[in-house]
């Protein structure tokens, strides 16, 4: 499985 | 984080703030739209659900929180205390028109198709075109307020400097994310007509008409 993007921007 | 990025962050901060003062101290949120609020409330909710699921940093943590906050502050404030002063009449733009192909553009263009990334993608496209119902409202009085001029520069501002952001971190980190960059130049540009006339007019101590 895919790990989630991480969105660090806001 | 590279000043770019941090200058927009206080920026839309920034802009967030003057809102809710101006609204605090006239005890009216004549001129504002509220169909405008609610959409960038929703933008809000659907784009920090990764609070609950993921942790970045203090600084990101911290900031969500504060916009979350701050937007629902505003639509409670526009739609329960100053109720009476909301411009109702002019607040008109159909939001369906927007809601409507953004969530079908997230269903379709999207990095993932998962929730937490459709939801993601759904906000970054509603934020895009959040604004139209306030600048429609601005278009339909003929005018604007000073303060509410100033919010909206710093609303676009916001955006305008996480373009310049983006190109910094593509050279640096050779980070890219196209669905982010189309949208925020989507966004920035709905502006530009905007900032040419607080540039010319506002700066200037006119009114803008």
């Amino acid at each position: 499985e895919k790990q989630y993007q991480l969105k660090d921007e806001l | 984080m590279n000043i770019f990025r941090l200058i927009g962050d206080l920026s839309h901060l920034f802009a967030i703030l003057i809102l809710l003062l101006k609204i605090w101290k006239t005890r009216s949120c004549a001129g504002i739209s509220g169909r405008s609020q609610i959409l960038f409330a929703l933008v809000f909710a659907t784009r920090y659900l990764d609070l609950f699921t993921h942790f970045i940093s203090l600084y990101n943590t911290l900031m969500k929180i504060f916009y979350l906050c701050s937007s629902f502050g505003t639509i409670y404030l526009m739609y329960v205390k100053f109720k009476a002063t909301y411009d109702r009449n002019h607040d008109t733009f159909r939001v369906e028109f927007l809601l409507i192909p953004v969530a079908i553009l997230s269903l379709i263009f999207n990095h993932e198709f998962d929730v937490l990334e459709i939801l993601w993608t759904f906000s970054i496209y509603l934020e895009s075109v959040a604004i139209l119902p306030q600048l429609f409202m601005v278009s339909k009085t003929g005018e604007a307020e000073s303060i509410t001029s100033h919010y909206l520069f710093a609303l676009g501002a916001y955006r305008g400097l996480y373009i310049l952001n983006w190109i910094y971190r593509y050279y640096t980190e050779g980070f890219f994310d196209l669905i982010a960059v189309i949208a925020g130049i989507v966004q920035t540009v709905l502006y530009c007509d905007f900032f040419y006339l607080y540039i010319t007019k506002v700066l200037k101590g006119k009114r803008l008409t």
